[in-house]
């Protein structure tokens, strides 16, 4: 389904940080589970609750000021 | 801690290119300086700046336009700074952000500059939110140290820090045997519970002096003793007062009508100088972070000192009880400790204040017992040398802990 504006600027942060890999081929829009994997990836690595829900919390934390560079805290993105 | 490249060599030059306009230049350079300082006392790396040409390591600020970096910043907040991994050098900081040290507000320049040296190092980020390593800015802290896993992680990459390259403060780590007091002044016992002075000083170790001797405070007991003399050459022993500034980096000695200024356990240039502007003979010193300012005290009196600005000390003595409130009069030591608290010392006892600088409830509390980890039944005579052994109680978490376990015991 269609993403909304706040759930299209998290999966730009999960891609950003290596929470999300951009598939190497086919098309650019992301299964659920994908999504909700790098969120839940986000969250324990983050000390929040691990939901996979983007939450107030998750929406919070990604607003904070940070490195720009990736995260390796998704093991199936950093392999 | 995740490792993402290293260096083939450990002696590393570096450039600044260009500052923050948010920072007057040398406070920026300092806090810069710091940043490789973390780095290079816990593992064998040597850091030397160049002002021209090429460099290992290059720092420079640039925001949303930038003619060698692709990878554009976003304004302030959000994306504070990037580096690339080994062996390419290159640090970039985002111009757009408010840069600053000493204080909480903007971003800690020293503290960022530190984690992306990190990665130009060849640490990627660490899973420990409290790491310096850690992706998200956990905000400015007065007493900033490596985190363990920082360490695990650049000595995984570059081994520990070698004897010959250790410098005077390692020492403190490792005695050479006990210290063999070059005339037969008498070693303090710590678990008298009197002091001179004690001072936070750099790295977050606390410091505490008392005669002609010195031995560092932590959480798991006590180190050895040491001269004063032996560390800080050219200082003489029983010390009116100790402060140590992280905003200047400097540690200042007062004694009578003199003042010594140190850096590390290097004297500055032109110290002692004569004490003119604040009455000799001081009880105490310390530094607040709060208002980055150096309060000294004397009797029922404190000056308050802007250590980069003239002061004017017309106004001073104003009387100790209208800031601190609770402290007795002729403290003999006082200090601004990590837990960010005051804590005030004075015959056996020591007063804790809160970011109010009030006396908290259940204060005084006996110094021996909390701070040295000493026994009840420890007798409190001076001892002669080499026979000092504090029976630090069990080892806890930290001294806060221990301040607050031996109390409730005592109680």
């Amino acid at each position: 389904r269609a993403l909304g504006p706040a759930e299209e600027s998290a999966v730009d942060y999960l891609l950003q940080y290596g929470y999300l890999q951009k598939p190497l081929e086919g098309p650019d829009n992301f299964r659920p589970e994908d999504v909700t994997e790098a969120l839940r990836a986000f969250q324990e690595a983050s000390e929040l609750p691990v939901s996979g829900q983007l939450d107030d919390a998750t929406r919070a934390r990604m607003r904070q000021p940070r490195c720009g560079l990736e995260d390796p805290f998704n093991q199936k993105t950093l392999r | 801690y995740l490792l993402l490249g290293r260096w083939r060599k450990k002696h590393l030059t570096f450039r600044i290119l260009n500052l923050p306009s948010t920072l007057p230049p040398h406070i920026a350079r300092a806090a810069l300086l710091r940043a490789f300082k973390y780095w290079s006392s816990v593992a064998p790396l040597t850091f030397r700046e160049v002002q021209t040409g090429w460099a290992d390591i290059r720092l420079s600020f640039h925001g949303h336009q930038s003619p060698y970096c692709s990878n554009t910043f976003d304004g302030p907040g959000r994306v504070l700074a990037h580096a690339d991994i080994p062996e390419l050098g290159s640090v970039h900081f985002d111009e757009d952000e408010l840069w600053t040290e000493g204080t909480y507000r903007g971003v800690n320049l020293r503290i960022i500059a530190a984690h992306e040296l990190g990665h130009a190092l060849g640490l990627g980020h660490s899973r420990y939110t409290q790491a310096l390593m850690a992706p998200v800015y956990a905000g400015y802290r007065p007493y900033f140290q490596l985190h363990p896993d920082d360490v695990a992680g650049i000595q995984d990459l570059y081994g520990k820090k070698n004897p010959e390259t250790r410098n005077e403060e390692e020492e403190m780590k490792v005695p050479t045997g006990p210290p063999v007091p070059r005339e037969p002044s008498p070693m303090p016992n710590p678990c008298s519970g009197e002091l001179d002075a004690m001072m936070l000083g750099p790295h977050g170790k606390t410091y505490a002096f008392k005669g002609d001797y010195v031995w560092t405070v932590t959480d798991s007991g006590l180190g050895p003793l040491f001269l004063v003399s032996d560390l800080w050459e050219g200082l003489p022993g029983k010390l009116d007062a100790a402060v140590y500034s992280p905003r200047t980096q400097w540690i200042h000695f007062f004694k009578g009508d003199k003042v010594w200024r140190y850096i590390n356990f290097k004297m500055s240039p032109g110290f002692p100088k004569k004490l003119n502007k604040v009455e000799p003979n001081l009880d105490a010193a310390l530094y607040w972070p709060v208002n980055q300012k150096v309060f000294l005290f004397k009797g029922s009196g404190y000056w308050q000192w802007d250590e980069l600005a003239p002061t004017d000390f017309s106004r001073y003595p104003k009387p100790i009880k209208e800031l601190f409130t609770g402290v007795p009069n002729q403290p003999s030591a006082a200090m601004s400790w990590r837990d960010g608290r005051v804590y005030f010392f004075k015959g056996k006892k020591y007063w804790r204040l809160n970011r109010q600088l009030r006396v908290e409830k259940g204060y005084p509390r006996n110094t021996a017992h909390s701070w040295m980890h000493c026994h009840p039944h420890t007798p409190s005579t001076t001892a002669s040398a080499g026979d000092i052994t504090p029976l630090a109680t069990d080892a806890l978490s930290n001294t806060d802990t221990v301040l607050d376990v031996t109390s409730s015991v005592t109680d």
